[in-house]
């Protein structure tokens, strides 16, 4: 599974999800890629990406949590990146990348190791694969 | 109002054995896929075609499970899905099934742009393709030797391929490739771990 999650200058947000699918899954099978509000989320707060075990993120509607986590706790984006990974995946593995509309960005996984890379306007940028 | 930002991942769950040279590859791929992004932020392309841009060419390189280089089914064959959503309207395109489109993502987009509606799957997106004139090619572009590989693995495991939690046992482990989890009496989804073996 790939993804993208995007905030412009103008504070949009936009994310976007592709993927394969599992290894000698059955024909049929739908994950969590395609799913608005679970592999991909985005409104004005922010924009979200989720990878991995495809039932578990369904189950847990882990895009759409982080932005409501952030809409109705208050949350900033990490904040509500780490509280979703920790609360919503019941024992199931996953990870996920995102952006807040004031230019944040953010990621986390409970799986081993997850490849991403991020990049922000004043010049940080980060690409890694283990903890 | 913050500057822009932009995030990219390429999957959850990495073979714990990933050799150094493979998890180079990887890293050189997010790096490219990040200045691409940067660079079209800097033109003042707007979020929505960014994320089409970016997860175009994570579709087109083998290297990740998406596009060339999905992750096969149980037949062999690869079946693609994907989806797009634009925050400010909250508006959204998703596909799933897809056999012969080359970029899954640029179909989810233009089932946003395009059709009444927000999602299309199986032969009604292939279908829709068509009429759209999006670039298609045979299913056997997207299939890999690596992956063939992958899928004996998974099969000789009797599992579905899905993350690294538990480090393989007894198969070896190929680059970013399958190896069965142990069974550990552990439950996911109310079944055992075992059936779950690393992506």
């Amino acid at each position: 599974t790939v993804g993208c999650v995007v905030v412009d200058s103008q504070g949009r947000c936009a994310a976007a999800t592709s993927t394969g699918g599992l290894m000698n899954k059955m024909t049929g099978r739908i994950g969590d890629s395609p799913l608005i509000g679970s592999g991909t989320y985005a409104c004005n707060l922010c924009g979200v990406s989720c990878t991995g075990e495809g039932e578990a993120i369904i189950r847990g509607t882990l895009a759409r949590d982080v932005a409501a986590v952030m809409e109705y706790k208050g949350l900033g984006l990490q904040e509500a990146v780490d509280y979703v990974v920790r609360e919503r995946l019941d024992e199931g593995k996953a990870g996920m990348i995102a952006v807040s509309n004031n230019g944040e960005v953010a990621y986390g996984f409970n799986t081993t190791g997850m490849f991403r890379g991020c990049a922000t306007d004043d010049g940080f940028m980060e690409v890694g694969i283990w903890e | 109002m913050g500057g822009w930002a932009i995030a990219v991942h390429g999957g959850a769950g990495v073979d714990p054995n990933l050799p150094t040279q493979r998890q180079e590859e990887a890293k050189q791929l997010l790096t490219r896929c990040l200045n691409l992004g940067i660079s079209a932020l800097r033109s003042s392309l707007s979020a929505i075609d960014v994320v089409e841009l970016v997860v175009r060419e994570l579709e087109s390189d083998p290297l990740f499970n998406s596009g060339r280089g999905s992750a096969l089914t149980e037949k062999g064959t690869v079946e693609m899905e994907a989806s797009i959503m634009d925050g400010p309207k909250r508006r959204c395109g998703a596909v799933s099934g897809l056999t012969t489109v080359k970029n899954p993502v640029s179909l989810a987009r233009l089932v946003m742009d395009k059709s009444p509606h927000s999602y299309l799957a199986f032969s009604g997106a292939e279908e829709f393709a068509r009429q759209q004139g999006v670039e298609m090619v045979d299913n056997e572009y997207f299939v890999t030797e690596e992956n063939l590989g992958m899928l004996k693995l998974a099969k000789e495991a009797n599992a579905i391929v899905f993350d690294y939690r538990i480090p393989a046992l007894g198969l070896e482990t190929c680059s970013a490739g399958a190896g069965a989890a142990i069974d550990n009496g552990l439950q996911m989804n109310g079944l055992p771990i075992s059936i779950y073996a690393p992506e």
